[in-house]
């Protein structure tokens, strides 16, 4: 049990490390309170965005955190893929620059798995394989649109 | 193994039957505020069984109904059904053809025996009382059995392949045993 | 006392309804859990945004809890002004249209009394009267550049 | 009433002493991730006494200090100095010259004494016990006395003049009667 949860924090660790570096370009790692006992430590995840020194997770920014808690999750998705992904606007404090690199780091996840991702962004939208469109004319139901992407006009 | 579609009847702000074909690889799912993206993310989780009615937005089950039909019959019903591809291998076996990949011809065909249907049924009478079911390609199934047959897809309940909005830094305030906990489950 | 409460309650009222429509396309007014006795009631927002039937404030979309929280902001402002706002990025559940409308409101209402908005969507720094650029190189400290607004290039 | 300035010393990512000029009416900040935009707003409600450390995403207040600062000296120091011009009339009483209001000539020789300056300095020694200090217009005040003050330009600590990141809906999820409670402050 201890040989195979080493293996499976190894495998993400490394994710982690990678993942991060694209995605914050700067470095990160997992890192456990307790090494000797992990099945009574806590996880702790070690972020350092752009090489800033060392910083405790909740002063990070808005679009920090949620680069670093992303990083985590394509980490454990490069280890043991789940079927299908499913995120709600995970880009909202991304500023422009950020919304490009998750957006590519998601069609490269999605040669693994299916991604559905509900996004207000642009660049978000012209990255995808395919577009759902959803409308609610007043007083009516919702519609589903299926568009096949080109380069349509979105909101920014 | 995909999601090859979501059909959602009278679920939410979803009135009558809507059928929603989802391919593999990347989706985007856009639209004005209000419209009812987050329901159709809302319809996954209802019909997989993976969140409680808090977390769909509703205080509970019953007003998971479209608001139009509750005036109605005596009797109103909401369902979802999810539909897996289970033959589509991933990644798409030969990458160097990827227009197969994408749905042309292959896929079209698609053997139904490599399919899964799983659906969520909720009828609730007049007097807000209400019963709910699952069902896995037609035939009932207790909650318990059908996240026995999703662990063998690797779908968990708490499974971190699905953030609801607002929720994309909660791994960040998490406190860090439950962090480690998702690296258990893994092993 | 019960007259001083009752005068701010209906200024307040009649701001939200006007300033939720505006915002909202919908009808929205405050409602008094115990019209009698406000002094022990509580204070309800009840908004049908784009005239959609009654819905509890829970299970509306983010957008649309976004615009029904500023709306009462707005409200409150028009009756009592304070000498600055400061808001933090409170467009991020917004889609292009509402952010559009949301930054004419703020230039609007930017008469009255100053406001400091932190965002990141094309739509509102267009239509600020200055934008103040923030930026920190790798390992350096802040720093402050002051715009004056034309049509720059920004993120979306 | 406007902010005139806001001058930060080594408060958080700011190093050294930054001053940012401010105009009445609409600005925006902007700028990428990370840096630093929020920190500007923490200044703000550092200053006027109007947030916890919770509030500015700090553990402890020593947290604020510009990290770079903290390896250095036995004492580090930061502190935030917010100019308010009394003097300018909201809204600018002539609207037609315009010009006038976005700070050509009249603002620049505002009178002196229509301002507030108001100061909190932070001292943390090397064992990492602090003293906090307000001062208006150069003499020290309490924190009830600075509100006080601020009450006066309707300015008050829990007012709804101020939104954090991520918090834009919590007027939505508070209790009905601490939103009745709001009307009650106006009145
Ligand atoms: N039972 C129901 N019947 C009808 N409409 C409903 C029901 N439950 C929720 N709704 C409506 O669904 C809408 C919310 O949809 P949803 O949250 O999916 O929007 P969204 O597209 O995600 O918007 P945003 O971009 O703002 O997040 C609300 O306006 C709500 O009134
Ligand atoms: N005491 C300190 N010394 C140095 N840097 C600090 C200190 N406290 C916080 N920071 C840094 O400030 C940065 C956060 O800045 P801030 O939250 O203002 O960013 P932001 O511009 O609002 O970004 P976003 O657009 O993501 O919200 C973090 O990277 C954090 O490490
Ligand atoms: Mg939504
Ligand atoms: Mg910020």
């Amino acid at each position: 049990r201890l040989q195979a949860f080493k293996e499976a924090f190894d495998a993400v660790n490394e994710n982690f490390s990678t993942i991060f570096a694209e995605l914050s370009q700067g470095d990160g790692y997992l890192q456990l309170s307790d090494e000797e006992d992990p099945f009574n430590s806590g996880l702790n995840l070690v972020a350092h965005p752009k090489g800033k020194p060392v910083q405790r997770l909740a002063s990070m920014s808005g679009g920090e955190k949620s680069l670093t808690a992303l990083s985590f999750i394509f980490a454990l998705q490069r280890y043991r893929p789940s079927p299908f992904y499913a995120f709600d606007e995970v880009d909202m404090f991304l500023d422009g620059a950020n919304v490009e690199r998750l957006s590519k780091m998601i069609a490269h996840q999605a040669l693994q798995a299916q991604f559905i991702v509900v996004s207000l962004r642009r660049p978000m939208i012209e990255s995808a394989k395919r577009t759902i469109g959803v409308t609610q004319a007043r007083g009516a139901y919702t519609q589903v649109l299926g568009l096949k992407l080109q380069h349509q006009e979105s909101s920014s | 193994v995909h999601i090859k579609e979501i059909e959602l009847s009278n679920f939410k702000s979803f009135g009558g039957t809507t059928r929603i074909p989802l391919m593999p690889e990347f989706t985007v799912v856009s639209g004005p505020n209000g419209s009812g993206k987050s329901n159709i993310l809302d319809a996954l989780l209802f019909c997989l069984g993976i969140a409680s009615s808090k977390g769909m937005r509703a205080e509970r089950l019953p007003d998971l109904v479209n608001h139009n039909q509750t005036n109605r019959k005596s009797t109103v019903e909401t369902s979802v059904t999810v539909t897996f591809d289970l033959g589509s291998e991933f990644p798409p076996s030969h990458p160097n053809n990827d227009n197969n990949g994408n749905g042309s011809q292959p896929e079209e065909e698609s053997d139904p025996s490599l399919e899964w249907r799983v659906t969520r049924r909720l009828r609730v009478t007049k007097t807000g009382s209400y019963t709910s079911n699952y069902y896995l390609n037609g035939e009932a199934v207790t909650l318990t059995e059908l996240h026995e047959k999703l662990n063998e897809l690797r779908i968990y309940p708490e499974g971190y392949n699905v953030v609801l909005q607002g929720d994309v830094t909660s791994i960040i305030s998490m406190n860090p045993r439950e962090r480690r906990e998702i690296i258990d489950e893994l092993a």
